[in-house]
């Protein structure tokens, strides 16, 4: 079979004037930095699953995509990634998916882990993820440490970026302070365990 | 939200994606990234167009040729369900020749696809928008299991239509994706996003995506070997020199 790939980095209310030429040009070139990885590890027959998570992580990598270093913030002011994978290999539905991870560098890779490893390990429960699909939390980080998969400190994902849409969006008493540096960034990190800034029903849309 | 769907050299189709989630979400929220058949799905089925893949040598899938007998008699009942159970009406065109099908196939093929979504989550969720995309181009799959429930009196051809057109059909300007907003399309956000994929018929492998959002970030090889990449709708272009 002929290899093939496609990518993508988001979707969404992304028009010419929110997004100036300059950054156009620096969204299209990681993109076809990142496609450029994924083919050519399928033109040298590597495996449709390798290619495809390897290609993500590099996604992950990049400041530029919500993912990884450079995720969007939720309202408390934290990160929380999530990622899957499948593979079609015929009539046994090969799927893993893992969500709110807060300090695992490349979810897509213990995505790949839990799908590789889950129906071995069976002895040991803190390596293996029993069959599970979705595993969630402290138990997916715990998984992550098991397969020796790099952890990182929730500042690791900060970025200005990010953190502008966060303080626009929130409308809270944090849109009118300076924005913190990476720094200062460590110093919110316990945020997630203070009085959320609100009432948590605002978000929803009317309906 | 970022993705990817490869097809290798030996015609398995993988998809990936990984995200941070919507822009201040509340703490504990899961999206359609970590959700089988919302924001991903990967799957394989037999072919059951006999009459279009005359070159496909059927040594290549053996097993589909074992299994192709039991899966004969199902294909009648696809229309029925499907337009039953489907929010919007299928086509019924290819698929002609299925009587063909009671007896043993020359031809026999597998047909495979994955698909990532990008886009507002819970607007994937509430469709279940890459599994709706894949059923209507996997109808035979999709039957499966529903196999010890049907009857066996209907001879009606076989739905089916192709993953491009299946992703129109949820992800494109109006699909079920946009639907699914109703009056808060274009106000809060739900409903718009973007789904990339990949199908396998037999040899043949197309690339496909489709979006009702005014951008999706997006590079794949085309059908020609071409690198594109675009950004906005419809401003695909070939990069000569990737």
């Amino acid at each position: 079979f002929e290899p093939r790939i496609i990518i993508h980095g988001g979707a969404g209310n992304i028009t010419r004037p929110n997004l100036p030429p300059n950054r156009q040009e620096s969204y299209k070139t990681s993109l076809l930095r990142i496609l450029k990885h994924g083919n050519d590890l399928l033109q040298n027959g590597v495996s449709a699953l390798e290619a495809a998570t390897s290609t993500v992580s590099l996604f992950e990598d990049d400041p530029l995509f919500n993912c990884g270093h450079g995720a969007v913030f939720n309202r408390a002011g934290g990160i929380e990634l999530e990622a899957s994978v499948m593979v079609s290999s015929g009539y046994k539905k090969s799927c893993a998916a893992v969500s709110l991870l807060r300090h695992v560098k490349n979810p897509i890779l213990l995505a790949r882990n839990i799908l590789e490893h889950g129906e071995q390990d069976l002895e040991e429960a803190s390596a293996g993820a029993q069959g599970h699909v979705h595993i969630s939390g402290p138990t997916a980080e715990d998984l992550a440490k098991a397969y020796g998969l790099e952890l990182k400190p929730q500042s690791y994902f900060w970025t200005r970026k990010r953190w502008e849409e966060h303080k626009r969006g929130l409308q809270s008493k944090l849109a009118n302070e300076k924005v913190p540096s990476c720094e200062e960034f460590r110093g919110l990190e316990g945020l997630d365990d203070q009085e959320p800034p609100w009432d948590g029903f605002e978000y929803l849309p009317q309906g | 939200t970022v993705g990817c769907v490869a097809a290798d050299v030996h015609g398995v189709i993988c998809t990936a994606t990984s995200t941070g989630g919507l822009t201040n979400k509340l703490p504990g929220r899961i999206g359609d990234t970590p959700t089988v058949g919302a924001g991903f799905w990967a799957e394989e089925g037999i072919l059951l167009n006999i009459d279009e893949f005359d070159s496909v040598d059927s040594a290549m899938f053996p097993a589909t040729e074992s299994v192709y007998g039991t899966l004969a008699p199902i294909v009648a009942f696809l229309p029925s369900v499907l337009t039953d159970c489907l929010p919007f009406s299928t086509t019924t065109k290819g698929y002609q020749h299925l009587t063909a099908l009671t007896e043993k196939p020359t031809v026999p093929a597998t047909h495979a696809l994955a698909l990532s979504g990008t886009g507002n989550g819970d607007s994937f969720l509430r469709v279940s928008a890459c599994r709706t995309a894949g059923a209507l181009a996997l109808p035979p799959q999709a039957l499966m299991s529903m196999l010890p429930k049907m009857s066996l009196s209907d001879k009606t051809a076989v739905s089916g239509i192709t993953l491009r057109a299946a992703l129109k059909a949820v992800a494109g300007p109006g699909g079920l994706l946009q639907q699914s907003a109703g009056d808060r399309w274009n106000r809060t956000g739900e409903g718009e996003g973007g789904i990339i994929g990949i199908e396998r018929r037999g040899k043949d492998t197309d690339v496909v995506f489709d979006m009702n959002s005014s951008g999706m970030f997006r590079a794949y090889i085309d059908s020609s070997g071409r690198t594109m990449v675009g950004i906005f709708r419809g401003d695909d272009e070939v990069v000569h020199n990737p």
